[in-house]
């Protein structure tokens, strides 16, 4: 899904 | 990281800088929304919970430290050691009606049924909102000083710079986020007619006042 992906922004 | 990304975040910093300066130096919170600047703190802590559980970079992390730091420090000049200044009276607006229907959208429409992303969700859709109870004060007093329209207008643009950035990311990372889009878009045009009011007044020395 989605949220494996590393939330790098502010 | 891009330059659009960056001085997003500058623009950002410099608007809660602004604000935080603002109302420390005139000691007074006259015209501001204490309920936007709970809704910005509230925010903060639903995205920013990862702070303790994944590091991605010094940037990363000491922006998240800053931006939650100002928030709360700015909630407590308002409601704590200035809150004679404050205006209850004109910030009337009832942030139930956002919470609640943001709160219900984050549990629907989300990426991951998961508490993390639940949250950061919520928190995306917040704070295209968020602003709202500033606006609606400002609408309600009919005017705002001149350094508030420069706290709006920062924040205003690091959403509008964000927008430049999903672009650039889309086309050369391969990378997108929706939900963070169509959010990012609708706090956008939120502003969109404050932006026409600051240039076409504020940038031409006038006082912001509105048609009473």
């Amino acid at each position: 899904a989605f949220s494996e992906i590393e939330k790098d922004e502010l | 990281m891009n330059i659009f990304r960056l001085t997003g975040d500058l623009s950002h910093l410099a608007a809660i800088i602004i604000l935080l300066l603002k109302i420390w130096k005139t000691r007074s919170c006259a015209g501001i929304s204490g309920k936007s600047q709970i809704l910005f703190a509230i925010v903060f802590t639903t995205r920013y919970l990862d702070l303790l559980s994944s590091f991605i970079s010094l940037y990363n992390t000491s922006m998240k430290v800053i931006y939650i730091g100002c928030a709360y420090a700015t909630v407590y000049l308002i409601y704590m050691k200035f809150r004679a200044t404050y205006d209850g009276n004109h910030d009337s607006f009832r942030v139930e009606f956002l919470v609640v229907p943001v709160g219900g959208l984050a549990v629907l429409i989300n990426h991951d049924f998961s508490f993390l992303e639940i949250l950061w969700t919520f928190s995306i859709y917040l704070e295209s909102v968020a602003i709202l109870p500033q606006l609606f004060m400002i609408s309600k007093t009919g005017e705002a000083e001149t350094i508030t329209t420069h706290y709006l207008f920062c924040l205003g643009l690091y959403r509008a710079l964000y927008i430049v950035n999903w672009i650039w990311r889309y086309y050369f990372e391969a990378f997108f986020d929706l939900i963070a889009i169509v959010a990012g878009v609708v706090q956008t045009i939120l502003y969109c007619d404050f932006f026409y009011l600051y240039v076409t007044k504020v940038l031409k020395g006038k006082k912001l006042s509105l048609p009473a």
